[in-house]
């Protein structure tokens, strides 16, 4: 579908993508963790998008099996040399252990 | 107004009351801190009440200047005697602790 399209495309074109609400308090716990980590995530408000919001959650759903927010995706290969591109450091085991915490 | 009245019976007649939401994690939380500290909260779900609940969420913004869910009251002199009536023993510091952890 046109939908799945796009989400296919956002997450392979961005190494950090946050499909997220805006009133969710897990939602912004995980997009301040990233501002912490000194990452800047692509973040979609899926609250601010009108219908197309419960569709896409719906595509997510069947992309990766989660139906819940925060839905986060890493491009663990493309976040590495965005960062090293920008002469930025990245602690990748806090990352990892940090996410592994804040997705239980 | 009705609603305005109907929520101050309800917290005055109950030890706890927590105003939820079924899909919200925080919510969830709080549920189940209540759970393990062996209280059974009077639980209102404001996702679950049709046009109801958005209205219900104003009162209680208009009654607490709170306008986010969880939403907790707790009457503790009632609390302690409906306890001390059920031979339930509570941990009133390790309560009051918990909820001012998990209310930030
Ligand atoms: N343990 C999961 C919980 C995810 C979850 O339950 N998210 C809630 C919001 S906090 C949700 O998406 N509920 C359904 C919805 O909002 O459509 C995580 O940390 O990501
Ligand atoms: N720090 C507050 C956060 C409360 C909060 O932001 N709640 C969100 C849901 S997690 C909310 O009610 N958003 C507006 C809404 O759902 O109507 C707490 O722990 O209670
Ligand atoms: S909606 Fe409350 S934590 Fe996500």
């Amino acid at each position: 579908s046109r939908l799945e399209e796009t989400v296919k495309t956002t997450v392979s074109e961005n190494p950090v993508v946050v499909y997220s609400k805006t009133w969710c308090s897990y939602s912004s716990e995980v997009k301040s963790l990233f501002k912490k980590l000194g990452v800047e995530p692509l973040v979609i408000e899926l609250d601010q998008m009108g219908p197309q919001g419960p569709q896409l959650q719906k595509v997510l759903e069947r992309l990766t099996g989660q139906h819940t927010v925060p839905n986060v995706f890493i491009g663990l290969l493309f976040l590495l040399c965005s960062l090293t591109s920008h002469n930025t450091r990245l602690d990748l085991g806090l990352l990892i252990g940090a996410l592994n915490g804040s997705s239980r």
